[in-house]
């Protein structure tokens, strides 16, 4: 019968225990969708942000955080942002 | 496409760049190959021409760095980030920086360069056969001096064509060991190693000494990545260890087990629950030719395209057959302009060869010969400004000289001159012999005695001396008390009061102007005490307390420490165009 899987914390490794959500929000405030004045209206600019992501990236345009975006933010990718605040 | 705000770009079309460090994954001539190939991506739709430095700065500065490497924007260990650059400007603008826990490749897996045996350098081929059994990296069978080789066709037993594969053992890079092999077991502050090391340094690099004793004898290298080492985790350059216990279970390759992101490990002793040494298994890499086109567009004033298939859309994917997508080259010639002219053609013969008299220009020559057609505007366009006429035009003077106050550039019988006050404003040309009548259309060095006033030319083996309108000479260089084997003098650099350094490629002379004769002890070499400059330097000479050496359209300035403080253009830089 397969084992059930046991997730270990390698050492060494620069640790990225972040949930989905915190990812996206770091995602979008790293590559510059999420800009500084938006941070107050938090809900309503995160839509707005991923909107503008899945817009600039050329993926289905929802501003919702679903698996197509999630995947397309966890793509090795180059580090300059994409928009500039 | 998109260009940064305020479209930035390079104010001149012949950009240098330079290349800092290599990434232990791949051979230094393959990545000089990669970074060379991505600079041509952008050249061939452009005017932008690419030289390569190797000292002082460029443009363009290139660099390899894991996590905090230098600037606000740190790395991220292996996957995610894979570089970054910045858009054209001074300083850290237009640098571009690779994140060096990715795994370097041309896209598909290891690319392993071989060094010696008899394939001539070339590439491995995986995978191979030895002996009827595959191989599908570099493997130290069949030899005793556990020297790992790989074959460079598909079938060693029937070609027989084989090379040595990156190790330790072959060869190091960068440091000061031009390139030896470690020496193992060294010393290093006390401690014996047998093997390559991280400890002494804060960037994760591997070193090991390439003598016994690095205390004493403080010669060192990196060490290259054996095409079998891990990528990361905490034994970077160690193979994996098969087979390997995980939580109480055997393995026989490597596994995701452990991990939520579905990433190949091992580990890299017998026992990861004893040891705890692990690191991520070789796998595609990512192609350092795709990364660096993607960030040289950054570096030439491109940012972010939102088309898919565009070199410059921010995520990577791997193309075998590479072709510049339309909207990057809608983007860079937005900037640029498209490229104009006929593809390079080996050097003719043309104004810049020979330092002899020429005649003066015929109007047929002034006049392009064929119209400059571009394939996209079918546009006939001229030049504008007679080169013979602009200063701007001219890639290298023949002299360069402060005289009088003012930087003096000679050239074909005339001359230019700049006023260091009047905000570097170019005057003329004038006709030399307007002003000094004795002299020859050609000047190989000109200076002025700080004490006297005198002005000095030389030009092949004569000098003159200018004293007012009263001259001396011509002189042959051997009254001086140069050796018949001298043919000319390319620079002078003033020296104190009554004293004048005179240069000639690897040796210098200091001449007593009042005495005018070659001090005792000359000549010298000029790389012992002018470190870091061209020994080929065609001009040479002392501009605002600083001394330049030039070669082609490039200046090397030194200040009175004799430090190189910078390297930049005669055009740009001096004259201001």
């Amino acid at each position: 019968a397969p084992l059930k899987s046991v997730f270990v914390t390698f050492p060494g490794e620069i640790l990225k225990n972040m949930t989905d959500q915190e990812f996206a929000n770091s995602y979008l405030e790293r590559f510059g969708y999420l800009n500084l004045e938006e941070r107050s209206t938090r809900l309503a600019s995160k839509s707005k942000a991923l909107l503008r992501m899945q817009r600039h990236l050329g993926l289905p345009e929802t501003g919702e955080l679903n698996t197509e975006t999630l995947s397309a933010m966890k793509q090795p990718r180059c580090g300059v942002p994409d928009i500039r605040n | 496409y998109q260009t940064f705000t305020g479209d930035l770009k390079w104010d001149h079309n012949d950009i240098t760049y330079r290349i800092l460090n290599y990434s232990p994954d791949m051979d230094p001539s393959v990545i000089d190959d990669a970074f060379a190939r991505a600079f041509k991506v952008w050249s061939e739709v452009t005017p932008l021409t690419f030289t390569r430095l190797y000292s002082g700065t460029a443009d363009i500065m290139v660099s390899f760095g894991k996590l905090d490497h230098g600037d606000p924007y740190p790395f991220d260990g292996k996957d995610g980030l894979l570089a970054h650059a910045y858009p054209p400007g001074e300083g850290i603008q237009g640098d571009a920086h690779f994140d060096d826990d990715e795994f370097w490749t041309l896209g598909t897996g290891p690319a392993v360069k071989t060094r010696y045996g008899n394939a001539e350098g070339a590439m491995c081929h995986f995978p191979f056969l030895f002996e009827g059994k595959s191989y599908s990296s570099c493997t130290t069978e069949g030899r005793s001096d556990n020297l790992p080789w790989c074959s460079t066709t598909a079938n060693f037993d029937t070609d027989k064509k084989y090379g040595f594969c990156p190790s330790e053992l072959l060869y190091t890079f960068s440091g000061n060991s031009d390139g030896a092999a470690c020496v193992f077991p060294f010393v290093f502050l006390g401690e014996t190693y047998n093997k390559c090391t991280t400890e002494g340094r804060s960037d994760g690099y591997r070193w090991c000494a390439t003598t016994s004793n690095f205390d004493k004898d403080k010669k060192y290298g990196f060490c290259p990545n054996r095409d079998t080492a891990v990528i990361g985790g905490n034994s970077e350059g160690e193979p994996c260890e098969f087979p390997f216990t995980f939580l109480g279970k055997t393995y026989d390759s490597c596994t995701s087990e452990g991990r939520g992101d579905g990433k190949l490990w091992c580990a890299t002793t017998s026992s990861y629950d004893r040891d705890q040494k692990w690191g991520f298994c070789p796998d595609r890499g990512y192609s350092l030719f795709l990364v660096a086109a993607h960030e040289f567009g950054h570096a030439l004033g491109l940012d972010h395209s939102n088309i898919r298939d565009a070199l410059m859309y921010p995520m990577y994917s791997y193309e075998e057959d590479f072709h510049l997508h339309q909207d990057d080259i809608a983007g860079i010639q937005y900037l640029y302009g498209p490229k104009t002219g006929p593809d390079p053609t080996p050097p003719q013969p043309t104004d810049e060869s020979p330092k002899t008299p020429t005649p003066p220009p015929t109007p047929s020559a002034e006049t392009p010969k064929t119209p400059v057609t571009t394939p996209d505007t079918a546009v006939t366009t001229s030049r504008p400004i007679d080169p013979s006429q602009d200063a701007c035009e001219v890639n290298q003077f023949d002299a360069i000289s402060e005289i009088q106050g003012e930087l003096h550039l000679f050239k074909d019988g005339q001359y230019w001159r700049v006023s260091a006050q009047r905000n570097g404003e170019i005057k003329g040309p004038f006709p030399i012999a307007d002003k000094w009548p004795a002299l020859p259309a050609t000047i190989d060095t000109a200076f002025e005695d700080l004490l006297t006033k005198k002005i000095f030319f030389f030009s092949g083996k004569r000098f003159w001396v200018y004293h007012g309108q009263n001259v001396l000479g011509p002189r042959s260089l051997e009254k001086l008390g140069l050796g018949s084997d001298v043919d000319q003098i390319v620079g002078a650099i003033q020296r104190g009061k009554g004293k004048v350094l005179l240069f000639n490629g690897e040796n210098y002379w200091r001449m007593d102007v009042k005495a005018q004769s070659i001090d005792k002890g000359y000549p010298r070499y000029t790389d012992e005490v002018f470190g870091g400059v061209p020994v080929d330097s065609h001009d040479v000479f002392l501009y605002k307390g600083s001394y330049y050496f030039c070669r082609d359209h490039f200046y090397w300035q030194m200040n009175s420490r004799h430090q190189v403080s910078r390297v930049g253009y005669v055009k740009y830089d001096i004259l201001k165009c």
